[in-house]
């Protein structure tokens, strides 16, 4: 599972 | 910022764009397909819900306004103002044979079971497959004026630009989200044989797509 991450892509 | 996500973000502003001024000042959306639309809608709803939670950019931010603007004001075309234009026949595609599994695959597979990241899994997927509305109707009606194919060519480039976004993060930052990932190869390989009739017919300087 991906860490969490910022979504920062549209 | 990179520049393949850059030339990406303005490859899809472009597509949408087209779209939108190509329905408004022919004051027709023939050949269009409005389940497409309302699939593209609903991916941006469900994906920037976060719009006024987190802040990443000013960029960020006035993106994804436009592409929801856009989006929801092509839909409104479509279905209200230029109706009567709307070829309902053609656009025959069954959605919920779309929906239903992409809900379901986004409840499986998801990197945290919570509303907001089922619905950003959910947007992730649905997108990969909102394009095939379109498609089936241009098979369907075998043709397709040269400006929906300038659409088409766009859209399918932005994902493939996306591709080479995470090739380049993956190596200079570690970065992998392998649901976009896998997602969008599978949404660019739906264009492949799009990009061979647009290479070999549109850019020949034919007026219109028509299929063999």
């Amino acid at each position: 599972k991906l860490n969490e991450k910022k979504k920062d892509e549209l | 910022m990179n520049v393949f996500r850059l030339l990406g973000d303005v490859s899809h502003l472009v597509a949408i764009i087209i779209l939108f001024l190509k329905i408004f000042r022919s004051k027709s959306c023939a050949g269009i397909s409005g389940k497409s639309q309302v699939l593209f809608a609903l991916v941006f709803t469900t994906r920037y819900l976060d719009l006024f939670t987190s802040f990443i950019s000013i960029y960020n931010t006035v993106m994804k306004v436009v592409f929801l603007v856009l989006s929801y004001a092509t839909v409104y075309l479509i279905y209200l103002r230029f109706r009567s234009s709307y070829d309902s026949e053609s656009d025959t595609f069954r959605v919920e044979f779309l929906l239903v599994p992409v809900a379901g695959l986004s409840f499986l597979e998801n990197y945290d079971f919570t509303p907001i990241e089922i619905l950003w899994t959910f947007s992730i997927y649905l997108e990969s497959v909102a394009i095939l509305p379109q498609l089936f109707m241009i098979t369907k009606t075998g043709e397709a004026e040269s400006i929906t194919t300038h659409y088409l060519f766009f859209l399918g480039l932005y994902r493939a630009l996306y591709l080479a976004n995470w090739v380049w993060r993956y190596h200079t930052e570690g970065f992998f989200d392998q649901i976009a990932v896998v997602s969008g190869v599978v949404q660019t390989i739906f264009y492949c044989d799009f990009f061979y009739l647009y290479v070999t017919k549109v850019l020949k300087g034919n007026s219109k797509l028509t299929l063999p």
